[in-house]
């Protein structure tokens, strides 16, 4: 922090604080908090800017005067088709349904990931460390393949399935029009004040879905008196009705909000504690038990109630944690709202274990290696399926309509300027 | 962004641990294994890790090379604290002789380590 005393630093310790404390892309030169940048909150996180200098053009507006001279929404869509002089966007998009996707969440939902190669010597190389500045300057999250807003190949194990795919596929004018408002400690009350990153213009932009997904931080922490810090049914209330009515004065008309449950977290012992953990693996000497209880000593433990060898502690954890959740679902029965309507469901931890059961996997591989606490890539790309079926079965029309015109969207504008 | 001295802990004893199980898959010297990680990192952040090699290494080797192991290590090289009242935390099971006693002993051997004595002075 002496660092920035001086005078030609302060100005950069400046932008980095705004910049951390605030969420935002470091590298947004237009301000329209979309960049060009990938890391350091740019398009890893928030769909690509496809012009950093014009801060009227980003991902998820509504398109200029249906995008004739320029591509104002970033979705690759614009110019006119020669053959009727009807515009692209307008022939294409207009009456779409298009919608973006945005997720408010915490570790999970960034997908907190410590690669297992940077531990495991038999395989060690080159190679294994190459990705370590991209994961530094990601905070360790890699919302790149993550659950919800994820569109790149994963590349440190399992596969890449999000909704934001699933929506861009069902309808190809949303490309890009993602938002992964989300950070390592996340929780209903920290979330009220991340949430005003959130870029969403009421009258320039397009509806979203808006996941709160906040799974496990509200009684989660490393405090000696872990339950006493843990979030009351009341204040949960208090901070998930104050960010839904934040969300009412932004969120275009139209939209749509899905409140997610708290995971039961009792599924980390019961699968782990007694397996080896990667940097135990060689001389069968650290097990995940230890490894808990080390970071428990420490008082870094990312959760305390969950991480434990005390069962007792374990089941209140998670009696809180439903008590929480049914907060959530008794918002989204009874509370409405001018510009949304709200969904609740449970975070899919066990029907992701039946699932992949079915498929042959183990429980132990649905859980992040390293930290033996946030859900693994496998874990978010089956959730996704999961939780694509039941909007499809229960909710369709929050999906929006598919698109007719995908095909006819692919074969003008092939992958629409990527991401 | 200061890491917390918890993870501090952390960090020092997933190095550590790592080093000693370079050294010990490649059958090489920890200065050895030390070398080999440096190595491996991406180049831009090469130069920390020498500098890092350099400022702990032969603490960690005189160590390691005495059998003892990453909590031991680290908290001889005081980047893992026993605050007061509370109890002294180790990721591996405790050696025989006791982590405490085991401590102790890595401090003199610092201490009186000649090797050791210029780069504590530095």
């Amino acid at each position: 922090s002496s660092v920035c005393a001086f005078p030609l630093l302060a100005n950069l310790c400046e932008k980095i604080k705004h910049v951390l404390r605030n969420e935002l892309p470091f590298e947004d030169l237009d301000g329209d908090k979309f960049s060009t940048f990938p890391t350091l909150r740019g398009y890893h996180w928030r769909g690509r800017d496809c012009d950093d200098r014009n801060n009227t053009v980003y991902p998820g507006r509504r398109p200029d005067n249906w995008d004739e001279e320029r591509d104002s929404n970033c979705n690759g869509i614009w110019g006119v088709d020669p053959k009727d002089g009807i515009p692209y966007e307008k022939k294409f998009c207009k009456g779409a349904d298009s919608q973006g996707v945005v997720l408010l969440g915490d570790s999970a939902g960034a997908h907190f990931h410590i690669p297992p190669e940077w531990m495991t010597v038999s395989q060690m190389s080159m190679k294994s460390f190459a990705n370590l500045p991209m994961a530094f300057t990601n905070e360790l999250d890699w919302p790149q393949f993550s659950e919800i807003t994820g569109f790149l190949n994963s590349t440190i194990g399992g596969w890449t399935d999000s909704l934001y795919l699933r929506l861009r596929s069902r309808n190809r004018c949303n490309h890009r029009d993602l938002q992964n408002i989300s950070k390592n400690g996340g929780s209903s009350g920290n979330l009220l004040r991340l949430m005003k990153s959130l870029a969403r213009n009421q009258l320039w932009d397009h509806p979203a879905i808006v996941i709160y997904a906040t799974i496990g931080n509200d009684v989660c922490n490393g405090n000696n008196d872990t339950l006493a810090d843990m979030t009351t049914p009341k204040e949960m209330l208090s901070n998930v009705m104050r960010a839904l009515r934040y969300l009412d004065t932004r969120l275009p008309n139209g939209s749509h909000v899905i409140l997610t449950g708290l995971v039961d977290g009792r599924f980390l012992w019961d699968n782990l504690h007694d397996r080896y953990h990667p940097l135990g693996q060689l001389n069968r000497d650290i097990t995940y038990s230890q490894l808990y209880s080390f970071l428990d000593c420490l008082q870094v433990s990312p959760c305390r109630g969950w991480m434990t060898p005390n069962e007792t502690l374990r089941n209140l954890t998670s009696e809180r944690a439903l008590q929480l959740s049914n907060v959530l679902k008794e918002i989204a029965r009874s509370e409405r709202f001018a510009n949304f309507d709200v969904f609740y469901m449970d975070f899919p931890l066990a029907q992701t274990a039946e699932k992949w059961r079915r498929m042959g996997g183990e429980p132990w591989q649905l859980i992040e290696p390293v930290d033996g606490f946030h859900p693994s890539q496998i874990a978010g790309a089956l959730g996704t399926s999961i939780t694509w079926q039941k909007a499809l079965q229960e909710w369709p029309h929050v999906l929006g309509e598919e698109n007719p015109f995908n095909d006819q969207i692919e074969a003008v504008f092939k992958d629409q300027g990527g991401h | 962004l200061l890491p917390s001295k918890g993870h501090t802990c952390i960090g020092c004893v997933l190095v550590v641990s790592v080093i000693e199980q370079l050294a010990q898959w490649h059958n090489s010297t920890v200065k050895a294994a030390m070398e080999r990680l440096c190595s491996y990192i991406p180049e831009k952040l090469q130069g920390f890790c020498y500098i890092l090699a350099e400022v702990y290494g032969p603490h960690i080797a005189e160590l390691i090379d005495r059998e003892m192991n990453a909590d031991v290590v680290c908290h001889s090289l005081k980047l893992c604290k026993q605050d007061p009242g509370q109890p002294l935390c180790h990721l591996y099971r405790p050696p025989k002789v006791g982590l405490s006693t085991a401590i102790r002993k890595a401090r003199r051997i610092v201490k009186t380590s000649k090797g050791l004595k210029n780069f504590m002075g530095f």
